[in-house]
């Protein structure tokens, strides 16, 4: 059975989004069925992985909207551009669930786990999910449906170490509350720049505050050529094949499938 | 009469909690009387202005949790480390508020408004509201508060672009709302990096969709001490007062006296 990652950092613009969608695309270019599923209203990923005015017929919404599911599950699923990797896209509506979620909750938490859960592991080699920045409703539902928790970090910024930490406390929160599965995977150095000394003090903090079995060997070198393909609505692998920021992405990718415990 | 000014986009890590703090300093070295209000439970303007360690006592939380206001509004404020300047502090638990403020909406939507324009209008010249990313109930409030919107872009992000422009459609509609003050101040081009294609690509496409008194005509350029000044819980200002990222905040601040229509 497949595994299902949750990519989690309160922290707005660490990497989500980047980390998200080109990491499924080096999976897939490594022969796993990859799912990415883009649970933020901001619709980042989406708009990353479908082609450019394709309005998505079903979506995230519907997986959360009602009490019944009222699509079939295929029929959410999106093919990507990239070899290997399907999307569960996102619409902007999704955010005015949240109201009756709250009202819901805990049951609705519940409701992706018992929705894409078993249908995922079966269908996928790893799922990964795409969140927003912050701890509201979808992430606790991302983190209720997830086995593993990746948490990425912008080598730069010291608040985003500190969503770090919250991510930690929140799974064994969610642990506790019955999704015994969910463990930190790994954290990911994203936007190392090797010629400042913040990169190099922030890389120090975590190697101190961590076991190297969680922080992942990779990291996400600072390039542009990251926001160029965000422009191009590309993967960086699709970009620019060639730069250190796709290689990066392929060793992730291979360190991941070394470290998942996939069937 | 003071403004009062609310620093918007919907997407992460633009830049909003580093303008908000470092404009206040520079106009509070201009001779200001500056208020700053978080009202984004990361936390991230109280961590910047507060002493470390220093648990207010009262706080943003008070303003949203009740019918009545129970403290003083003397009481919540918090004076800072920067002459001329003062906060309205956050802290975690204001995030659960969000479900209650749902419920009483509209009501709700117009409780910062009614507590805090008057008292902060006729006691501070300026007043920023630093905002969480999403479009969510306390951004809401703060539109209805507030009677200019500073939008900060990030020089390479065309996402971060996407929120300039759901933050002018929403500036609209609180407009048609009731909030007949509100408009757009300027767009603020943050992260500039010369070296690169994109923050020219990027400048060049906001120049050719606004007009040139939409656009602050100071930029801040991408400079490393930004994210070391973060990690001392520092200003720039403060942290090197001879960068080029300070010089940039007092110019922004002489830009922004000059068009605000202070008393
Ligand atoms: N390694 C990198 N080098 C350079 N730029 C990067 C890198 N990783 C991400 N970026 C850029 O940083 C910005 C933020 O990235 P991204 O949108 O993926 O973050 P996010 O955490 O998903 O944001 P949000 O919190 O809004 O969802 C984007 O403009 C992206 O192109
Ligand atoms: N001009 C700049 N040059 C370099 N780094 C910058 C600049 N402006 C902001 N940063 C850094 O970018 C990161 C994001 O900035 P900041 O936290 O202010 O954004 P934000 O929009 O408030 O984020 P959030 O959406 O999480 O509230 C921080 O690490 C900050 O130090
Ligand atoms: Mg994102
Ligand atoms: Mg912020």
């Amino acid at each position: 059975a497949g595994s299902i990652v949750a990519v989690v950092n309160n922290k707005g613009g660490v990497g989500k989004t980047t980390v998200t969608c080109n990491l499924a695309h080096a999976l897939g270019l490594a022969g796993c069925r990859v799912l990415v599923v883009d649970l933020d209203s901001q619709c980042n990923s989406t708009q990353m992985l479908l082609p450019p005015g394709l309005e998505p017929q079903h979506s995230f919404y519907e997986f959360m909207a009602s009490d019944e599911l009222t699509v079939s599950w295929h029929e959410c699923l999106v093919p990507t551009a990239y070899e290997g990797v399907s999307c569960l896209p996102n619409v902007p509506e999704t955010a005015g669930l949240e109201p009756q979620l709250i009202l819901q909750a805990p049951a609705s938490f519940l409701r992706l786990r018992h929705r894409l859960r078993d249908q995922a592991r079966q269908q996928f080699d790893v799922t990964l999910l795409d969140n927003p920045p912050n701890i509201g409703t979808f992430v606790l539902c991302a983190l209720h449906a997830a086995d593993f928790v990746l948490v990425p970090v912008k080598a730069g910024s010291a608040f985003s170490v500190e969503g770090l930490l919250k991510a930690v406390r929140l799974i064994n929160e969610i642990r506790r509350q019955g999704n015994l599965d969910l463990r930190l995977l790994r954290l990911l150095i994203n936007q190392v720049d090797r010629r400042t000394s913040i990169s190099k003090t922030i890389a120090a903090q975590l190697a101190a505050a961590f076991r190297p079995d969680q922080v992942f060997a990779t990291s996400i070198p600072m390039n542009t050529l990251f926001e160029q393909a965000e422009m191009a609505r590309q993967t960086i692998l699709a970009f620019a094949p060639q730069s250190s920021g796709s290689r990066a992405f392929h060793d992730l990718a291979r360190e991941l499938l070394a470290i998942l415990p996939l069937s």
